[in-house]
């Protein structure tokens, strides 16, 4: 909550890398972090959206294997394109929030080729108009 | 527990 405070628009890196530190500590903390993660980002707050998804990206560089298979799997994909998609949350979120949301998913599919599911996620939203370039 | 390596997983929305 504190990491993604909406009424804090600069980034509290120290509060970001105490999470990183208690996902790696937990032992359910990578299967847990990305759930509370897609909460934040599918929050009606810009701002809390926004940090929770410089949140995630810390975490996808700090937070070990585990969490990777995670934000990997359709199930946590799922809960970002519900956040671009007008049959979900599409017609509410920001357009910055969602415009963050597909950089962070083009990138993946640069730095993790590997990961096929992220590949089809992505293929299927350009199938879909909902990412254009 | 959730195994170490748990692969359960869902299918990809269709929207």
């Amino acid at each position: 909550d504190q990491a993604t405070d909406p009424s804090i628009p600069e980034e509290n890196w120290e509060c970001i890398q105490r999470f990183c530190e208690q996902v790696n500590a937990a032992t359910e903390g990578p299967s847990l972090a990305p759930r509370l993660l897609a909460h934040k980002i599918q929050s009606p707050q810009e701002m809390e959206a926004l940090h929770a998804l410089t949140v995630l990206e810390t975490c996808v560089n700090n937070c070990g294997q585990r969490f990777h298979n995670e934000i990997a799997k359709f199930r946590f994909l799922n809960e970002l394109i519900k956040v671009l998609s007008p049959k979900y949350y599409g017609t509410w979120s920001s357009e910055k929030v969602k415009l963050r949301i597909t950089e962070v998913l083009f990138s993946w599919t640069v730095w993790f080729p590997q990961e096929v599911k992220i590949r089809d996620a992505y293929q299927m939203l350009k199938k879909q108009g909902i990412v254009k370039e | 527990t959730v195994s170490f390596h748990d692969d359960s997983d869902e299918d990809l929305l269709n929207v």
